[in-house]
């Protein structure tokens, strides 16, 4: 463990407390995408059946059960006390497109031709892609409320963090993981816009507007 | 050496 990693995990955990808080507050998860928040879920579930036979730390096991609780405990809000402020109609992005390439992609690149290799590299290229309905959603509305975009950016930043993370740890351990790096990369990547608009509007007191 | 799995990550 070192600080850039802690630091990411962090702010990965304060963006669900913010989406959590955001959903009770307004009482509306009105501007969250559903299919954002249900590949999560298929995110998390496929990566952490580790859970059952490979030990890391404390630190670790609790997490991997607070990210799988959070997200299916977000699922059940938009699907039943919030229901009513969901709106699927500009929740249209077709995750069929992400699904299947990622298939076929961890089917290609994976460590291990085994079950569970293969759902862990899923789960790797499927986070770095599982933004877009969000960001989809966010552009057909062109605006958000400041805390969504709290939300987002607190999860920007938890990837961001983690590429310092593997350069301190080329450097100190040898470590190198390619698909990890790869997908991170990507996923920071997909950030990119947001940011700008968010450190130029929200931070400067700003709606979140984007231009027309 | 080089390790090439980061399965300790989250």
């Amino acid at each position: 463990m070192n600080l850039f990693r802690f630091l990411g995990d962090t702010a990965h955990l304060a963006s669900i407390l913010v989406l959590i808080h955001k959903m009770h507050t307004t009482k509306s998860c009105r501007g969250i995408s559903f299919k954002t928040q249900a590949l999560y879920v298929a995110v998390f579930v496929t990566r952490y059946l580790d859970l059952f036979y490979r030990w890391v730390s404390l630190y670790n096991f609790f997490m991997k059960l607070f990210f799988i609780g959070s997200s299916c405990y977000i699922l059940f809000l938009m699907k039943t006390k919030f229901r009513p402020t969901q709106d699927p109609a500009i929740d249209t992005f077709r995750i069929e497109y992400l699904l299947g390439p990622c298939t076929v992609i961890a089917l290609i690149f994976n460590y291990k031709f085994s079950p569970t290799e293969i759902l862990w590299s899923f789960s790797i290229f499927l986070e770095s892609v599982a933004i877009l309905p969000q960001l989809f959603l966010l552009q057909r509305t062109g605006e958000a409320e400041t805390i969504t975009t709290h939300y987002l950016a607190a999860l920007g930043i938890y990837r961001a963090l983690y590429i310092p993370n593997w350069i301190y740890r080329y450097f100190t351990e040898g470590v190198v993981d390619p698909i990890a790096i790869t997908a991170g990369l990507v996923q920071t990547g997909l950030y990119i816009d947001f940011f700008y608009v968010y450190v130029t509007k929200v931070l400067q007191g700003q709606k979140f507007e984007l231009p027309a | 050496t080089a390790q090439h799995t980061c399965h300790d990550e989250l």
